[in-house]
């Protein structure tokens, strides 16, 4: 599904931040993975290539047998709407819509027509526990509330392959346990994830884990106990 | 210090949301206290209101003596300036601001002059381990990069109290504890702070830990073993 080689990122002019260092790395589809490591180590810079949100400074990067780095913005945003749900750090959502607005936003791109982006919206809202909290602007929620807002946007879409930065990082242990429930479910259904952590007992969940250290990957083992 | 009695906090006009009901609560100066509780139960509601940053629809807060509740918005801005420092769960750096300059704001408007301003503020950001980092932008730091820069930011004025909500939300475990001992440190020297976690191992480090449920103090311990 994904395979990275020589994988690079440079930021800056003068000053050179080398955020990641010639990364090789192969996920499968299907394929459950943790990503940790220490904070600056190239977690979220990994995620945001891989999600074809940013360019790699260096290296080749094939996705699904095509190769990433020749493709045109217009053809990498087609292939980054089809494949990946993006969970960001940040939550990155529209400030003045309402969360169900939020989440129908990846619908809209594809062009699926109102009323049944509105009931897809409706149901994954469900999933994650906010149907009451759908009219609500982000500044009219919660952190943890929006960041369940963030995670229903991912998977409104049906996505082969979700990258989720830290998604439970804002949510209490039982709302953070449904979330990873939520997300075994959908990845015994075939659908691969990415997730970055800090948080060891939810790195457990996943199949591998694999860990950063400065822009390296320094170490990518089985779980054999997920 | 501060004593709240029967503050309640509404929202909303038809569908109302109770965030807050009655909390009565006293917090003594140099004291150390966690705030539990499950997403949406109003944790961040009660830390904005303890901070001056909103105003309780119901209730009294004296804040050293003086009614909160009756100070117009410039007297609630000197206060606040005056005795807290502010963790925003959300980080709300100023974008286009390099991390050091984000951490002197709160001296601008204490109208500390430009080269003293500087120097305290490299100093907190050596604290957090940041000095390289001091002349980028938020969206040229990773998360916990910039969640290091809003407790610098917090904390170089010096406040008596500080409020931080999920401080080490977006940390790792290493960072997390760094963040840790220096609140362990001011704390010593006399700075209360109170801060949300949803980490119990975080929370064991405050003296007292209280837990919200719905909007009302459902627990309130002394922790034995800080
Ligand atoms: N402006 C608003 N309008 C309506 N409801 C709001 C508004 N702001 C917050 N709320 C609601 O008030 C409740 C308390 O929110 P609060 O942010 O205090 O929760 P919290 O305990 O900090 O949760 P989390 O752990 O998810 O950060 C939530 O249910 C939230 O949806
Ligand atoms: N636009 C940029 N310009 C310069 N440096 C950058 C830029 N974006 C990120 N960096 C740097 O690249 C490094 C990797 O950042 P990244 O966001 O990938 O870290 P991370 O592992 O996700 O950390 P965290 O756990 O704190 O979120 C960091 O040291 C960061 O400061
Ligand atoms: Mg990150
Ligand atoms: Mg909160």
């Amino acid at each position: 599904m994904i395979e990275l080689s020589g994988i690079s990122k440079v930021y800056g002019i003068d000053r050179l931040v080398h955020a990641l260092r010639r990364i090789d790395l192969k996920v499968g589809a299907g394929e459950y993975v943790a990503l940790m490591g220490p904070s600056g180590s190239g977690k979220s810079t990994l995620m945001n290539i891989i999600g074809c949100l940013d360019r790699p400074t260096a290296g080749t990067y094939l996705l699904e047998g095509g190769t990433v780095s020749t493709m045109d913005d217009d053809q990498l945003a087609q292939v980054r709407n089809r494949m990946a749900g993006f969970v960001f750090q940040t939550f990155n959502l529209l400030a003045r819509q309402t969360a169900e607005r939020n989440v129908e936003l990846p619908l809209i791109y594809r062009g699926v027509p109102g009323p049944e982006r509105q009931r897809l919206a409706m149901e994954v809202l469900e999933r994650v526990g906010l149907t009451e909290w759908a009219m609500h602007q982000p500044n009219q929620l919660s952190g943890g509330q929006q960041q369940r807002v963030a995670i229903a946007r991912a998977l409104v879409g049906r996505p082969r392959f979700l990258l989720a930065d830290e998604p439970t990082g804002n949510l209490d242990s039982r709302s953070g346990q449904e979330v990873m429930v939520l997300f075994e479910e959908l990845n015994r259904e075939g659908m691969a994830v990415m997730l970055v952590t800090h948080d060891e007992r939810i790195a457990h969940h996943a199949g591998r884990i694999i860990k950063l250290l400065d822009g390296r990957v320094v170490s990518d083992e089985l779980n054999p106990a997920p």
